[in-house]
């Protein structure tokens, strides 16, 4: 379901099974972030596009942004 | 400040971005907050081209990653007119930079204001209602799995390593939150949006605040 979902397609038989791994992990991870989800409008977590890419690969592909050690510039004087 | 704010409401963001393979959401945020602002002065609002700040930011590295605060630095400067999204498209990679006349028509930075409003989110709120949307760097690890809600936990502040923008907050419910519009798509999250948490700092979100001006 997933693969026709997100229309995921495995060249080679090792890309599908490193793939179905990190989905496997993903359902783990979901139980434990669902856990401290009490109220009815907190976040809820679940297989979504990224469910079969493991943290590594979320972190590398995704996650490229970083900050300034000290913010750099600010145009607009503070002061009053 | 009204309890409840939207900037989508004044037709001032646009729709949900996907960066797909690429990593730059620092530009996609930056390219956001400049497409806001001008639309907030000219109707109706208008894709700028994110793949020039991609290609032509050369203190960051394109879909390798970047810092929201140098792009806006370095648009400042410069003065580099942002064309439309249509005349230099998004191609999920880093090309090379494509120079424009400075008589061709585009949108260019009169200013920016960086801050770090942590334990102070009420006057982020009001500068989001002044300033329009504003740049936002999170940490964003347990986004991989997020379906909907508002991110109440599992969100440590500190560890900025996602570029998104915030368009408006609710502060009716029990649970106040941020609306944050992420560029991964609209099947991720609340269509394409992230509610989180206000008061806390969660995620990060009043670490690295970031607003334009035209």
């Amino acid at each position: 379901s997933f693969r026709e979902l997100f229309n995921r397609t495995y060249k080679l038989p090792s890309d599908y099974y490193r793939s179905k791994s990190y989905f496997k992990n993903s359902i783990k991870r979901h139980a434990y972030l669902n856990s401290f989800s009490a109220t009815p409008n907190c976040a809820k977590y679940g297989i979504n596009q990224f469910s079969d890419l493991s943290v590594k690969e979320f972190r590398e592909l995704y996650l490229t942004a970083s900050v300034a050690t000290t913010l750099p510039y600010s145009g607009l004087k503070t002061g009053g | 400040l009204p309890a409840k704010f939207d900037w989508r409401d004044k037709g001032a963001v646009g729709p949900v971005q996907n960066q797909q393979a690429c990593g730059g959401c620092w530009a996609f945020s930056v390219v956001g907050i400049i497409e806001s602002a001008k639309a907030r002065s000219v109707q109706p609002w208008e894709p700028l081209s994110v793949q020039q700040v991609i290609d032509c930011s050369y203190k960051n590295q394109g879909c390798n990653g970047g810092i929201t605060t140098r792009a806006l630095g370095w648009l400042n400067q410069t003065k580099l007119k942002l064309v439309k999204q249509s005349e230099y498209p998004f191609k999920a990679q880093t090309g090379i930079c494509h120079f424009f006349p400075q008589s061709h028509d585009g949108v260019s930075v009169k200013d920016f204001a960086a801050y770090n409003f942590s334990g102070r989110e009420k006057a982020m709120m009001g500068r989001l209602v002044a300033w329009g949307p504003l740049a936002v760097t999170v940490d964003a690890l347990s986004w991989q799995d997020y379906l909907g809600g508002i991110i109440q936990h599992h969100c440590s502040y500190h560890h900025a390593n996602h570029a998104v923008i915030v368009i408006g907050y609710d502060a009716t419910g029990e649970v106040p939150y941020w609306i944050v519009q992420n560029s991964w798509g609209t099947s991720w999250g609340n269509e394409g949006y992230a509610y989180i948490k206000m008061g806390g700092n969660v995620c990060g979100i009043a670490d690295s605040v970031s607003a334009v001006f035209l």
